[in-house]
């Protein structure tokens, strides 16, 4: 099973 | 007071055909820099950044750092009024609700133009920090989408990995599975048809193949796409815009539960 990610886990807003 | 004229406006037209079924809303960002954008899809699984530089203009003029939100699906229903030969300017008043866009035709004896209302967004920059990929690889855009068109008829995700032995591209479904590999190939006629790999580590990454295909429209604005992967990072997807630019998209990795 696999689990989509978000960009927001990865870059943060500025 | 804002004012971009555009000599090649066919550039125009493909960026937001390239954007528009990612991306419903966006703000477009106008400094001394250039005309920039950055928006996520609806859930936030990929991002795209846009930038037009300001010397690729004809005429570039920006007072003042200005953001303009707009609808992407209403722009490029206005940029299909405009011919692929023709001049696009793009006008804005400091502090003004519309924006307006002027095409002119070669011949000069066409001049048309259409205003638009701007929208007030939440904008929500990230900050993306350079970062260093465990692989890049460069190959024929067209080849890339290819491979994306193909592979979904067979399954939904992907599995982008990156050995020595070049790019496998992996999916499988309910008719059975798939698997295509680039290997790297220099010895080609002209540098753009060419499959480059840089690798520092190995790396294999699964994606949703429906954003990889919408990255695709704009296989249009360059030969050539350069894929930037890393284990803890999204995937980047990158068409140089000749003389002007770049569109990149990112993508965040399926990861397994």
């Amino acid at each position: 099973q696999c689990i989509q990610k978000r960009i927001s886990e990865y870059f943060s807003r500025v | 007071m804002l004012e971009l004229r555009l000599v090649q406006g066919s550039l125009l037209k493909k960026v937001l055909e390239a954007m528009k079924d990612l991306v419903t809303d966006a703000n477009f960002d106008c400094s001394a820099t250039g005309f920039s954008l950055q928006a996520m899809d609806s859930s936030h699984v990929a991002l795209v950044a846009l930038l037009l530089r300001s010397e690729g203009f004809e005429h570039y003029r920006c007072d003042r750092n200005i953001t303009m939100g707009m609808n992407l699906n209403n722009v490029s229903k206005l940029l299909k009024c405009a011919g692929n030969d023709d001049i696009i300017t793009i006008k804005a008043d400091d502090g003004g609700d519309t924006v307006t866009f002027m095409f002119e035709n070669p011949k000069q004896d066409k001049i048309s133009d259409f205003e638009m209302k701007l929208m007030d967004l939440d904008s929500e920059h990230l900050g993306i920090p350079d970062a260093e990929y465990h692989a890049i690889v460069r190959m024929p855009s067209l080849e890339f989408s290819r491979i994306c068109k193909d592979l979904s008829s067979i399954g939904d995700t992907v599995v982008i990995s990156v050995t020595k032995e070049g790019i496998k591209f992996s999916t499988r479904g309910d008719i059975g599975n798939a698997n295509i590999v680039c290997r790297q190939n220099t010895t080609v006629d002209k540098p753009e048809e060419a499959t480059v790999i840089q690798m520092n580590e190995a790396v294999s990454l699964t994606f949703a193949l429906r954003y990889l295909n919408s990255f695709t429209k704009a296989t249009s604005l360059s030969e050539t796409v350069t894929i930037s992967l890393s284990s803890e990072l999204p995937l980047v997807a990158e068409y140089k815009i000749a003389d002007m630019g770049y569109i990149k998209f990112y993508l965040a990795p399926k990861i397994e539960d």
